[in-house]
Formats: C-alpha cells, structure tokens, sequence
C-alpha cells in the first residue's frame, strides 16, 4: 500500500485576489503532487490541500514568502491511516 | 452467512462486505428490496443496485454514492440508508407513503474498482481505474465524464489529473451504466448523488454558472433539506448551485440529469465537521448518516407530493 508518511494537509486561508492567483499557480505546478481536498474558490475561503512530505518544505516556504496564511489540519496522513485500519480491524473483530 | 442484523454499521467495509450485506438486504426484506446489476466496472466488477419497491413500475428516485472512491463516508451512509428505507418502510408514515408512490434504486458503490483501489493500494484514490491509450496515468474522474459540457471549464484533459475528464462523454463504463439505466427506465423523478466532504448541497449547474429555470424550487427544497440535516447534531451547511458554491465543474452527473429532464437532481458532500477530510473517523459515520437521512427525507418527500 502507498504510504503517506509525513504528508501534511495544510489549511490556506487567501487574504485577496492576488494570494488566490499565487495559489493558482502553486495548484498548476504538476510536480508538487498538491491533492486539493477543500478547492480553492476566493479570498477569505479556506482551502485544504494534501502536501507531500517531500515538497512540504518548499509549499510553506512559498506561502510564507507571499504572505499567505495557512495552519497544519493534518500533522500526519499516515497516522489517521493507522488510526482507521486499526479501528476496521477492530470493529471486524 | 452473517445476517443483516449483525453487520456494523458504524465502521467501513469492503467491496465483498458490502455486496454481501446488499445481498443481505435483499433476504431480509425480500418482499421490498432486490439486488439488480446495471453493468461492470472496468475491471469487471459488478455495478449492483438496491431496489426498493412495493410492486409495480411507479415513478423512482435514485440514490448514488460513492463515484470518488476515497470519499467513503459517502458509502457507509448509503448502506446505512439502504437498511433504514427497508426497515422504515410500514413503521414510519412518511416512507411508507414514499414506496407506496414510487421506487427507490440505490447505489452504494458508484465506482467500485476505485473503491477497491482506496482500500488495497492507494487510500486517496478518486478515479476510475480505467487505461488510456497513450498514457501512463490511470483512471478518469467520472464525475467529469457525464455529457454535460463535457470537457468544459473545472475538468482536465490531462489524464494524469485527478479530474481528467476521459476522451469522450461516457467512456467510463461505470457512467454509462448510469446513464443507460436511467435513460431505459424512463420515469426517474429525482436523481440524488453522495459525495463527501466540505458539507454543501448543491443543485444545478455546475458546468455554466448561469441559474436553471428551476432555481427558486430547488433552492427552497435544498434550504429545507439543509435546515433538516442541520437539526439533528447542528452540522451547518451552505446551499446553492455547483457553480457559485464551490467552482464551475464541467462534465458533472446531476448537471446531465438536469437537462435529460429530471428536475429534481441534487448533490450532497457530507460532513467533516473537525477536519479530517476523507479520513473521517468511523465514529462520526452514523451521526452523518443519521443527520444526511433527515435531509434526504425532505427531498423525496417534496418529490412524492410535486409529481411531474
């Protein structure tokens, strides 16, 4: 199974339009693999976007370099993978 | 062989776990409930469907769950409705006045090589499983792939994207499935789909942001559902069309409905009131099921008393 060790969902809150338009340009760049699970509409409206581990220093550091604000949802995928294979297997038991 | 009453509903399953219960459904309520299929997936799995009716061909409803496979809250809430309209059916007023009217048919897993997929290799897994020519990528969003302003604004043509839209209107054999089944049916009346998360229900339409001419009376039986869903544990919901709640989406199922002439076409994304996102914790799976009913009632209630 595909692991997601590491991998932080991030809450972005886009303060105006130009933080949206530097959004939408992280959201194109293909090679940061960013999975949008909350989309991004307008400013003042939370996004959630699924980071991997190893881009999540150079996402942050984008965002922090723009201004844009943002908070950790998820600290750790996996670990709520766990959490829920865990809690399957129990219920199955 | 386990019987319904044993199976849990608070927690997820697999695929065969969930036929399995379908089937089980079926046994227990066999004067209600049958088990249908309306095709195979890309890897040939079984696309089955619930049936809830008390005889005759009447008017229907239909209810489908879980085209993204990750979003599995989605399909936990459609088994837990599966075994509530059969249990509530000649105890509670209200349904048995709806299956005295009209059918049900329920799909509790839309994309079921996806789900597989969720489960064994790739939790976060949204798409089809299907190949394309030419690329190394996997899997067609199909809720993309509905021919309504296919390949339009809000899907990709990247097959690599998670809302590639597919080379052609249909070409995911789980959509098409859908859309023949609808179109031989012929007297499908409200078209509901389950999604999950960000807790929206949305109405028509999401490839053009411009309103439909049903507007007003969708949008007054959404904010009735959504007020009904909130009622229960205070779970808060926004309401609109596709377009001005969350983006303009091309290639949607409800959207295709709409315009093949079934009025009543909704889309509901469910709860993740603490951010959990699709790992919502099966605890919160039946107080979503229970609060999501409450609004589903509401809707198929007003599509019972506003025949068309």
């Amino acid at each position: 199974q595909k692991t997601f060790i590491g991998d932080q969902v991030l809450e972005i809150t886009p303060r105006n339009e130009e933080q949206v338009k530097n959004l939408r340009q992280l959201e194109t760049e293909a090679h940061l693999q960013l999975d949008f699970w909350r989309p991004l509409r307008t400013a003042g409206e939370k996004v959630h976007v699924r980071i991997p581990f190893s881009r999540l220093q150079a996402v942050k550091i984008f965002l922090e370099s723009h201004d844009i604000p943002y908070s950790i949802m998820i600290e750790d995928v996996q670990v709520l993978l766990d959490k829920e294979n865990e809690e399957m297997l129990f219920h199955r038991r | 062989k386990e019987r319904s009453s044993g199976f849990d509903f608070g927690t997820y399953h697999t695929l065969e776990e969930i036929f399995q219960e379908m089937d089980n459904l079926a046994e227990q309520y066999p004067d209600l409930v049958s088990k249908l299929q309306i095709g195979y997936s890309f890897e040939k799995r079984p696309i089955n469907v619930l049936k809830f009716s008390t005889g005759g061909n009447k008017p229907a409803i239909w209810l489908d769950a879980g085209i993204h496979a990750r979003e599995w809250v989605s399909h936990a809430t459609a088994l837990w409705t599966a075994n509530q309209i059969a249990s509530d059916y000649g105890k509670d007023p209200s349904i048995t006045a709806l299956l005295d009217t009209m059918d049900i048919f329920l799909l509790p897993v839309t994309n079921p090589d996806g789900y597989v997929f969720s489960h064994t290799e790739n939790r976060m897994w949204r798409k089809t499983r299907s190949t394309i020519s030419g690329s190394l990528c996997v899997g067609v969003d199909p809720n993309r792939n509905w021919d309504a302003g296919f390949g339009g604004p809000g899907s990709s043509d990247n097959p690599c994207s998670d809302s590639y839209h597919g080379p052609s209107a249909n070409s995911e054999v789980e959509v098409k499935s859908i859309v023949d089944f609808v179109k031989s049916h012929g007297e499908i009346k409200a078209f509901i789909t389950l999604h999950s998360y960000s807790q929206l229900l949305m109405y028509p339409y999401g490839y053009k942001c411009t309103v439909s001419k049903d507007f007003n009376e969708l949008n007054e039986v959404a904010q009735i559902a959504a007020e009904a869903v909130t009622s229960l544990y205070g779970t808060t919901y926004e309401v609109g069309p596709i377009c001005s709640i969350i983006y303009q989406a091309s290639g949607g199922s409800i959207d295709w409905t709409y315009d093949y002439g079934i009025k009543y076409s909704f889309a509901f994304e469910l709860r993740d009131t603490g951010h959990y996102g699709f790992l919502l914790p099966v605890n919160q799976i039946l107080p979503t099921a229970e609060e999501t009913w409450q609004g589903l009632k509401k809707i198929m209630e007003h599509v019972r008393d506003n025949p068309y």
